[in-house]
């Protein structure tokens, strides 16, 4: 802030001096913030996707629910890029279950996405995967979600449905299908829209215990009878479709120790 | 003390002129003449300032604040200015050197919650506890 006590010794005395701070007692302030926020060093991210897409926006809400301040509703925020004006919060009760007995959340970006058109034989899929390697050491996982957002397909008739599933990659083969792990399915309407959460805890603590098995998530879709088709035409937005509809992965986590601030 | 001693000594009170010092009574456990009272003061870390808009989504600060001054009882309370003022004479006499001088600290503290980009463009919500003093005192 402007008025810190600027006259050397460490006793904080009343007499604040206000005024804007110097350069260097700027670059100091940040220093010590910086310290007692436990960051080595200021985070400059890349934002040339901007900075209000879907993961920032959904942890915007948590933030929100956990500050409980009166900040504009995100519902507000999402309601100007979407055409229709879905009631879905982001955040479930269930996120805000998990969240007050987090220290921690991380929301990550997804990092690949294959749409494999493969021959009509072959079933299509998408692939995702999130780099869980930064996690701060200590903290442990106590919940994990991955998000994908559906929008209504008004081509097909309405009551069509759709088996949606959702596969942990074990192993790759160059040359085959890879082994997959089915960690959750679930039957779409044609007409829903929204974000759809699936619980991947488990995977990501073996991701975070042994990096060298993250090999990140299929997602497969096919029609009530039985017909592989592409997440597109079922409606799931994939990196080509609107930023704040990017599927995303959320984490929890517990500190195992709390974080010591080195003295300065 | 006996009530005829103490009738001697309202006389006397009664008489002294009014000044601000007060006598150096063995109770009378401080010589700086200013007495602070116990305060919190607010100081207002601003992200905004320091130019970290751009990778802190939330908030725009927080408020630091700390104490500062000296403890005073209020009389109706447990701890009372007699029942204090005992326990420092007492802890007086079997310590001069150190008669312990009322701290003012925090005496309840607040969490705030930062919501930030990390360098791959991921996004923190880290809850800090302790951040925010609320309320200031005596321990």
């Amino acid at each position: 802030g402007s008025n810190y006590s600027l006259d050397g010794n460490n006793e904080m005395h009343l007499g604040f001096i206000h005024r804007r701070l110097r350069t260097h007692e700027k670059r100091e302030m940040q220093k010590e913030i910086l310290s007692i926020l436990g960051l080595p060093h200021r985070p400059k991210p890349n934002l040339s996707q901007g900075k209000y897409n879907s993961a920032p926006l959904f942890m915007l809400d948590l933030y929100n629910t956990i500050s409980g301040e009166e900040k504009i509703p995100v519902e507000v925020k999402l309601s100007r890029y979407h055409s229709t004006t879905q009631s879905l919060p982001l955040a479930t009760y269930q996120e805000t279950a998990f969240l007050n007995d987090a220290d921690m959340v991380m929301s990550f970006v997804n990092l690949v996405e294959y749409d494999r058109e493969l021959s009509p034989q072959r079933r299509h899929h998408k692939e995702f995967k999130f780099n869980l390697s930064l996690i701060p050491d200590s903290e442990a996982i106590t919940a994990a979600e991955f998000r994908l957002y559906k929008e209504c397909v008004s081509r097909t008739i309405r009551n069509e449905t759709f088996l949606l599933k959702v596969y942990q990659v074990v192993k790759e083969h160059p040359d085959r299908e890879a082994d997959l792990f089915l960690l959750d399915s679930r039957r779409l309407w044609a007409a829903d829209e929204g974000w759809l959460e699936f619980d991947i805890t488990a995977t990501s603590n073996l991701w975070v215990m042994s990096p060298v098995h993250n090999l990140g998530l299929q997602v497969s879709l096919e029609t009530s009878s039985g017909l592989s088709i592409s997440s597109k035409e079922a409606g799931l937005v994939g990196r080509s479709g609107a930023l704040e509809k990017q599927p995303f992965m959320v984490a929890f986590f517990k500190i195992s120790n709390v974080h010591i601030r080195a003295p300065r | 003390s006996t009530g005829g001693k103490r009738r001697q000594q309202n006389r006397n009170r009664s008489t002294q002129p009014q000044d601000g010092s007060r006598s150096s009574a063995p109770a009378d456990y401080n010589s700086s003449d200013q007495k602070t009272p116990c305060r919190r003061h607010e100081l207002f870390v601003s992200f905004r300032e320091l130019g970290w808009q751009d990778w802190i989504i939330a908030p725009e600060g927080y408020a630091a604040n700390y104490c500062e001054g000296e403890c005073s009882f209020p009389l109706n309370a447990h701890m009372n200015a007699t029942n204090h003022a005992i326990v420092q004479t007492l802890v007086h006499l079997m310590n001069p050197e150190n008669v312990p001088k009322p701290c003012c600290a925090p005496t309840k503290l607040h969490a705030i919650s930062v919501l930030y980009f990390d360098d791959n463009s991921n996004v923190i919500l880290k809850k800090y506890q302790n951040m925010v003093v609320l309320a200031c005192g005596c321990h």
